[in-house]
């Protein structure tokens, strides 16, 4: 492993402890997509499904299974949670999630590395990581304030992003046989989508002023 | 052929 991936799964790691600790200490969720959250968690279980097939380090099962526990707690806490789920913003999370899923799904059965059900369904959730993150821009595009630790938790996604693509350049050239064009490719394309969010980002961190998004 | 590497990524 080297550091450009060490540094992303880090980046990773806290944007959803920055998450839960907006949660928890506030008890509030507002500002957040709980449909994001739900692609998430497909996401995780999706690709994690080689939790009991594949071992590949204790650092690997560890980090997967906190990804997929994490993800569930947060989803949970928005549904169940008596107090976080008044706080949830449901005007403003319309974005047609499922669309996003059935689409990601049929690509997943046309480009895949291997047509097994496991490649499948980590194909899969390559392709609905790469947009699980639109409903969450496009509600905070919709509330234009953002509140600190929102903009937090998106720029530290974007920012694990931004490490993975470094990760593999990386690996281009290090490794002999690194060919994996359908991460990479779905990787470029995630991060693209945050290259508004970091534009506007910068310029507040610059200004030191408070996030706000253009209408 | 291909080698067959399992997916070591996150």
């Amino acid at each position: 492993m080297n550091i450009f991936r060490f540094a992303g799964d880090m980046t990773h790691l806290i944007s959803i402890v920055v998450l839960l600790l907006k949660i928890y200490a506030t008890k509030s969720c507002s500002g957040i997509s709980l449909k994001t959250q739900e692609l998430y968690v497909i996401v995780f279980l999706a690709r994690y499904l080689d939790l009991f097939t594949d071992f590949i380090s204790v650092y690997n099962t560890v980090m997967k299974l906190v990804f997929i526990g994490s993800s569930l707690a947060i989803v949970w806490c928005m549904r169940m949670h008596r107090a976080v789920k008044r706080t949830y913003d449901k005007e403003l999370d319309t974005f047609r999630h499922y669309f996003l899923v059935l689409g990601s799904f049929v690509l997943a059965l046309l480009l895949h590395e291997k047509f097994t059900f496991q490649e499948i369904f980590w194909a899969f959730s390559i392709y609905l990581e790469a947009v699980a993150i639109l409903p969450q821009l496009v509600m905070l595009q919709r509330s234009g304030n953002v509140d600190n630790l929102t903009g937090q938790y998106v720029f530290f996604l974007g920012a694990y992003r931004a490490f993975y693509i470094l990760n593999w350049i990386y690996r281009f050239f290090t490794e002999p046989h690194f060919s994996r064009w359908i991460a990479c490719l779905s990787g470029l394309v995630q991060t693209a989508f945050y290259a508004d969010f970091f534009y506007y980002y910068f310029i507040s961190w610059k200004n030191n002023a408070k996030l706000q998004l253009p209408a | 052929a291909v080698e067959e590497v399992p997916h070591d990524e996150l």
